[in-house]
């Protein structure tokens, strides 16, 4: 049974992208098939697994505006169970196409329909924004994981957010639930930090991972490489956070 | 003789509004008349500045979408000099309304001349996108500041933000010149950072400005209590080093 889950928050910078590939990875590694989905124009997921935006082949915007067949335009990873249905520059002319067709929201949840039984898992990576890419995310998933940064400006969005999951729940995808929010760049030197995982705590209390992802420089930096980070620096504690974040979620999902 | 600069960068969490906020202060304390035009869905900006979002009152919305007076829609700050054109979640609708609009990309440029010549500095706060809104801001602009996080995923979309900034010039708004370059959340014991930097002023050179803003969480924590670096901790790097940019900016201008 595939579990397909947008990675989702319109705050900018809250390691989206980070966890998309990284849990993906940790995933991956634990034998588990999965389908990274880059949703987001910046293609930093697409760039981030290595591969070239600039180059040829299909991407995600050919499949959604151009009706290209999906299997078309995966790509493999580095890692044997990863795919990636790649993004680049071209999205961002669908946001104005996609808001002209009809059923404008369900285009992804369509496209990944003859494709998503071949994965364990499904991630799907939002832009910051919520318009209407992060909408297609959030229409197609099964679950919604929300990273949020250990910083002020980063909760301040936390009740939009909710409110567009609520929306959707209430109109085009019914079962859509919360799988919980994952605390990121947390640094135990701060205040700040342990500040703002009190308060989410105290709101949102078991929907908060128990997993938080240190602030931990090599995953900014295996990001220039185009590698995870289980191949760039296996032993740094930004892979063991999200190897424990991976096994959290088996263990949520009855599967660990 | 009124300057106009959009602060943009569609990679997100890389110091837009941060910059926004305490560079009209730093101007503001010195004497200089600012107008902050927050034109972020999230109003982050608005919220930074002491302003509550959902308080009553009209909103930059009101004023592009609704034909609001935006002399009516303007609020005061802590900060003598330094006004504010608030946001909030009623600009996510805009996006989608805005996009049906004649003239689409001038209406921010529109509701501003009625209001620019009372201030000597403009700031416009746009949204982790390049979609219609930032547009409104790169249109309504004289110069552009792109705020860039000494981080590998933050120097990607560089060429996608200059290549916009090139077609607004050719199209819309040909007088629309870069500002410059910052760098930000500049940590001077990563070896990331300095290579950033190098490779930033390897591409850029001239357009960098010499001040960096180095990371200091007291930037992270000044927002949630709604004041700007000054007014929070005058003494710490993160306030020095958004002085020294005001100061580098009004040397630009012939204005220091
Ligand atoms: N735990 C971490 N420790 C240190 N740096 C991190 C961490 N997670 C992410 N980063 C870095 O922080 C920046 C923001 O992360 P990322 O790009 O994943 O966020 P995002 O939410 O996907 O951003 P956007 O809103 O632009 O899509 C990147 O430069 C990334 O390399
Ligand atoms: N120099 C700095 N040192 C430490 N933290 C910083 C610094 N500048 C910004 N921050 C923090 O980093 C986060 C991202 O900054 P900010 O929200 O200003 O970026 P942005 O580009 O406006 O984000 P968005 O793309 O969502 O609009 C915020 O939590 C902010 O408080
Ligand atoms: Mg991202
Ligand atoms: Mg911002």
């Amino acid at each position: 049974m595939t579990r397909t889950i947008a990675i989702a928050n319109q705050k900018g910078g809250v390691g989206k992208t980070t966890t998309a590939i990284n849990l993906a990875a940790s995933l991956a590694l634990a034998e588990w098939r999965v389908l990274v989905v880059d949703l987001d124009p910046q293609g930093n997921a697409t760039s981030g697994l290595g591969i070239d935006k600039n180059g040829n082949g299909l991407f995600v915007y050919d499949v959604l505006a151009g009706g290209a067949d999906p299997l078309s335009a995966l790509r493999r990873t580095e890692l044997e169970n990863l795919h990636l249905l790649p993004a680049n520059r071209s999205l961002v002319g669908a946001t104005v196409e996609l808001l002209e067709a009809r059923d404008r929201e369900r285009l992804l949840g369509r496209a990944l329909k003859p494709i998503r039984d071949n994965y364990d898992f499904v991630l799907i990576d939002c832009p910051p924004s919520l318009g209407i890419l992060t909408l297609n995310g959030l229409v197609a998933a099964d679950t919604v994981l929300i990273p949020v940064q250990a910083e002020y400006l980063a909760l301040e969005g936390l009740t939009d957010l909710m409110e567009t999951i609520r929306r959707v729940r209430e109109g085009s995808n019914p079962g859509l639930v919360l799988e919980g929010i994952l605390l990121t760049m947390y640094d135990e030197r701060l205040i700040l930090s342990s500040q703002i995982r009190a308060d989410v705590c105290s709101h949102l209390g078991s929907w908060v991972f128990d997993t938080f992802i240190p602030r931990n420089v090599r995953l900014a930096e295996c990001a220039s490489f185009g590698q995870p980070i289980h191949s760039y620096d296996a032993r740094c504690k930004g892979a063991a956070s999200y190897q424990s974040l991976a096994r959290e979620l088996l263990g949520r999902c009855n599967l660990g």
